[in-house]
């Protein structure tokens, strides 16, 4: 875990006293070391780096008796302001209807997410609607269904439908007459690569007034996540994240590199298989996480 | 550029950076340059650095075994075991594997061993149909290696050479799930002998360095015998595999390329490297 290998660094020094600036650089050497492990992007920890960098050959630190835990102390503080002050909560404005739509790469738990998101509104008094718009992927709208049916929670399908933006005009209707007051719209997974299908994405949030559009991370990707983050800031521009499978004790490198690279909220994490496995997401725990 | 006297130190960062940025790990990274700068010390030749580094990538795959049964009695009936964690691309893979064998002349059954996930055997079942193949189907909730077990004797009863078994998606720090599928390569290999057996851990070819962690949870209990990288189509390098290839010997059999039945590729060590290096 991180906080070990912290704690294995500054171990080395406690014999120490005061540090040279080399040491200092020794130090922080192992320290981009460790973070790089952990999926940070390479640029990221460059930054982040040169940031602990510049308050760590301060008179303070190099005077200090324990320079090593300072060092960690300003590593810490340093994450922590790049993973955001408080918890960020999801814009559910008084538009009847809302709409929160989730996008993202193949795989990375947007149907499973969807159905979380409807669980946890619902137990909040809220009235959701679960909305596929996934056309490609076999049973994918069955297995939106069944997540619906499980939590008791209203589903709509427009079988005819052939785009995202079709469906949800229809169900924005839909929600309109039965008085569901937030609709959550999953979408077919794609890749930062591929164009026409990042096109049929920018053509429902251009058209379509949504309220949410979260970008659902699974928080095993590697150095590829920054590229991914920028195309669909590009793209669709979302308004957050939701950092998926958490649990499989990722460090979540790829979301303090989004992060300081977007400068996007992180509202949820998943943290298991289950429907109530889905967290608010909270800066400090995150950063104890990512830390160790 | 690189072979000329004098190598600026950015230099060498941006060669690190490109390898970390391949998702190759720091650690090997940093070990790669070391060796490349050592080299051009004892060295007063110049060379290319991209074909320096061409080869020596190449060198950690070769003598790599690719085949899919290798060693097996083509007689006697062969059983494919797909494991991996969530979401990768084990089910789609499953379609894709059955969809190849069938085009050689194998008689396939897909076995759908993930009783878990919503509409998990409704997808197989899709993709069964697309490979024109037998779909066995466990029932909700059933116990994994119980389907398993009565597949692997209906394949041998209907005359089926190859079964194919899908399983659910787990994390690989959840010890019952690992303990799962144990049961299930223990249950296979009291059917069919070891050389019928070919293991296969699916890895996202955009995951980082936790697929290290996901070979070596999941190499304990599985007997691996290879591995499949998938989604290599959105041009994530897929670095980690050097490692895996390192510290498990592990070969990387196929690469999923897309989302089609068709995109199932056989892995290729020059390929995969050139799209590091070039
Ligand atoms: N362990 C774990 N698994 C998760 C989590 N969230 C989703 N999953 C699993 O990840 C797998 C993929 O989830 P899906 O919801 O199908 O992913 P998706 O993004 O909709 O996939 P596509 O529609 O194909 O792009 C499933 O097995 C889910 O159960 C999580 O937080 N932890
Ligand atoms: N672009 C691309 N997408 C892929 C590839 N392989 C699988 N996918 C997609 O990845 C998503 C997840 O695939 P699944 O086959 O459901 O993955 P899984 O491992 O069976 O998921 P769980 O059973 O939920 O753990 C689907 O949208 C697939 O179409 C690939 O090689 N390239
Ligand atoms: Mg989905
Ligand atoms: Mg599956």
């Amino acid at each position: 875990a991180l906080a070990e290998k912290f704690a294995n660094i500054f171990k080395k020094l406690r014999s120490k006293g005061k540090l040279s600036e080399q040491e200092v650089d020794a130090v922080l050497k192992d320290l981009r070391m460790v973070l790089l492990e952990s999926d940070v992007h390479y640029k990221v920890v460059k930054d982040l780096v040169a940031r602990v960098r510049e308050r760590a050959v301060g008179k303070e630190v190099l005077e200090s008796v324990t320079p090593g835990e300072m060092i960690i102390k300003i590593m810490w503080d340093e994450i922590r302001k790049i993973l955001g002050g408080e918890a960020r909560d999801l814009h559910i404005s008084s538009a009847l209807p809302s709409f929160v739509v989730l996008v993202g790469l193949q795989g990375s738990g947007k149907t499973t997410t969807c159905g979380k998101l409807g669980a946890f509104l619902k137990e909040r008094g809220f009235f959701p609607l679960l909305v596929s718009t996934d056309t490609r992927r076999p049973a994918a709208k069955e297995q939106l269904r069944i997540l619906a049916q499980g939590s008791k929670l209203e589903f709509f399908d427009l079988p005819q439908g052939k785009t995202p933006l079709e469906v949800v005009r229809a169900a924005r209707n839909f929600a309109r007459e039965k008085g569901l007051d937030v609709v959550l719209v999953d979408t077919a997974g794609r890749l930062h690569v591929e164009e026409d299908l990042l096109q049929e994405l920018k053509e429902l949030v251009t058209q379509e007034t949504l309220q949410e559009v979260l970008l659902v991370l699974d928080a095993t990707t590697g150095q590829e996540a920054v590229k991914v983050a920028e195309t669909f800031r590009e793209c669709v521009n979302p308004t957050g994240m939701i950092l998926t499978k958490v649990d499989t004790d990722a460090r979540g490198g790829a979301v303090l590199s989004i992060v300081a690279q977007t400068g996007w909220p992180v509202k949820f994490v998943g943290v298991g298989e289950k429907v109530t496995q889905l967290e608010v997401f909270r800066p400090d725990r995150m950063a104890s996480r990512i830390m160790g | 550029l690189w072979s000329r006297k004098e190598v600026k130190e950015e230099e060498w960062e941006e060669l690190e950076a490109m390898l970390i940025q391949a998702d190759i790990g720091p650690s090997m990274a940093v070990e790669l340059v070391e060796e490349f700068r050592r080299l051009r010390e004892t060295s007063k030749s110049g060379g290319d650095w991209q074909n320096w580094l061409y080869e020596k990538l190449l060198t950690f795959l070769k003598n790599s075994e690719t085949r899919l049964f290798p060693n097996a009695s083509l007689e006697n009936l062969r059983v494919i075991l797909l494991s991996g964690i969530n979401g990768v691309g084990k089910t789609t893979t499953a379609g894709k594997i059955a969809h190849l064998l069938k085009e050689k002349g194998e008689r396939v059954v897909l076995v759908g061993a993930d009783t878990f996930r919503a509409a998990a055997s409704e997808q197989l079942e899709v993709w069964a149909q697309r490979a024109n193949c037998r779909y066995f189907r466990g029932s909700a909730g059933a116990d994994p290696g119980a389907v398993v077990f009565d597949s692997i004797n209906s394949a041998r009863n209907n005359g089926d050479s190859v079964v194919i078994v899908d399983t659910a998606g787990r994390s690989h720090v959840n010890k019952n799930l690992l303990a799962e599928l144990e049961k299930v390569v223990k249950v296979t290999k009291k059917l069919v002998e070891p050389p019928q057996l070919e293991s296969l851990l699916v890895i996202d070819a955009l995951t980082g360095q936790n697929a290290f962690s996901q070979v070596e949870s999941i190499a304990r209990v599985a007997d691996l015998t290879g591995i499949i990288l998938t989604k290599w189509d959105s041009q994530a390098k897929g670095g980690i595999i050097f490692r895996v290839v390192r510290e498990f010997g592990l070969p990387v059999k196929y690469v999923g390329v897309g989302e089609g039945i068709e995109d199932l590729v056989p892995f290729e060590p020059e390929e995969f490297v050139r799209a590091i290096v070039y």
